[in-house]
């Protein structure tokens, strides 16, 4: 399990965002 | 939570990237609190284009200037770098 802040999560979520939209550009 | 669009690998792979920050700056936690500020700042500026719609002749924080940024602030982790370039749409 995993002690995530609320800034770690949004960190978690911002590079998730990136990594998608790169997905999305390659596809 | 994620986007809904957001798949669980790439999900995953984001906290266990988080997570090895976490660990490596364990004894600098200056290093991983800049490096989520920077990802803070650039999400933030993110959504303040979306709200202006570019009115203000800003485009917010790039992915280059995200990628600069934590290139100076991984010097000497060239790993951490090039793992994280695999989360950039142009790396």
């Amino acid at each position: 399990s995993y002690d995530f802040t609320p800034l770690d999560s949004s960190a978690v979520y911002v590079l998730s965002s990136m990594a998608r939209r790169r997905r999305a550009s390659q596809s | 939570p994620p986007a809904p669009e957001t798949s669980p690998v790439e999900f995953d792979s984001a906290i266990s990237y988080v997570n090895k920050i976490k660990n490596r700056f364990l004894d600098h936690p200056e290093i991983y609190r800049a490096f989520l500020e920077i990802l803070h700042t650039y999400q933030k500026e993110q959504l303040e284009v979306k709200e202006s719609r570019g009115n203000r002749g800003s485009s917010g924080m790039t992915e280059d200037e995200v990628f600069s940024k934590v290139a100076s602030l991984f010097k000497g982790q060239e790993d951490l770098l090039a793992e994280f370039g695999q989360f950039l749409p142009d790396a």
